[in-house]
């Protein structure tokens, strides 16, 4: 089971490695970028991980949506992994507006194993095709949330933002999916 | 079947995206480290991947043998990936020396997502043990083989080596693989 794998690579590879840096790193991108913008005060220290169902996967949020709006990265957190000497790794922060246009700052992503998962239904060879890929991304979600939840290196700094396409319509569905999720912490 | 998947993550999310870039990082490389080092021009412009059979990585290559010293990075490959703006990619170069002292440099590493089954083997959630783990590096070999074999972005621009233990009392195993398969292609 393809997802099952890419989950527990995700999580043993990426999150357990990069979460603990997260409220560090936030800081020093706060003390760094002192505009006039109180956005963080109303945000979360969180890395939100976007899961879209139909593992459609963007590299940059704003074509997605126009409320959304790159802001700059977090620092870099330098890892030596497997040979590689200081394997960089970094977030991104993007501005969300809401409906009224009052803007909030977040750290958010797609979950990169999506792109992974995508792209082997797309290959003939890699052994399973776009009906079996829903499943995957379920699978996928289902497997993470519960390694994360068991996770103490993971803790309350991460939210998984489960995304089906019902709203694919609406031009402002990711920025408001991302906003209900911000606002349910606080 | 975890190591399937991994094999294919490998390919779609890094092998197929940096490969391409690897000749004029090298270059680059060459141009910036103009040193009394004429080691290149016997050396080979592939990525050397590492593929040890008990999934034993470590994260700094001169731990494993003091026959090779790290020398340097390339320079960065910067890519848009799924929301993180300019996600770093790069390699090491290190300098392998044989028994006669004689130095070549080369872009080697450890193929990561053998940490990830090394990993799993030992979380008793993940669903697989030790006796399985050499099965799945094994099946990880052969499918990134036969991936990268039919890929026109890859081609000639990678060499993996398969590293068994029997050696694993040679203080210079490591040393010696690496300099064999530079060898073997000229
Ligand atoms: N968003 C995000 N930012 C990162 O920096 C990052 N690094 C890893 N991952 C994801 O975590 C998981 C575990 O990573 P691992 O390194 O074991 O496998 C990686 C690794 O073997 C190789 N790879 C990817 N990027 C690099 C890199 N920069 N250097 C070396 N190897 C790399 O290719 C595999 C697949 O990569 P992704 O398909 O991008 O997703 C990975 C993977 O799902 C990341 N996800």
């Amino acid at each position: 089971n393809v997802a099952h794998g890419l989950a527990w690579s995700f999580y043993l590879g990426y999150l357990r490695l990069v979460l603990p840096y997260l409220e560090a790193s936030i800081a020093e991108f706060c003390a760094t970028h002192q505009t006039s913008r109180p956005n963080w005060s109303h945000s979360s220290k969180k890395l939100f991980i976007l899961i879209p169902l139909n593992a459609n996967i963007s590299h940059k949020l704003e074509e997605e949506d126009k409320n959304i709006h790159f802001y700059d990265n977090l620092p870099n957190t330098k890892i030596d992994r497997a040979g590689v000497r200081g394997r960089v790794y970094k977030h991104s922060v993007y501005t969300v507006l809401d409906e009224q246009g009052k803007a909030y700052d977040c750290v958010v992503e797609y979950a990169t194993p999506l792109l992974t998962l995508y792209s082997m239904s797309q290959e003939s060879s890699a052994g399973f095709g776009e009906p079996e890929r829903r499943q995957q991304v379920l699978l996928f979600y289902r497997t993470l949330q519960d390694i994360l939840e068991r996770s103490l290196d993971c803790r309350n700094r991460y939210r998984l933002i489960l995304l089906n396409e019902e709203h694919g319509d609406d031009p402002h569905a990711l920025s408001k999916a991302i906003l209900r999720h911000l606002e349910q912490q606080e």
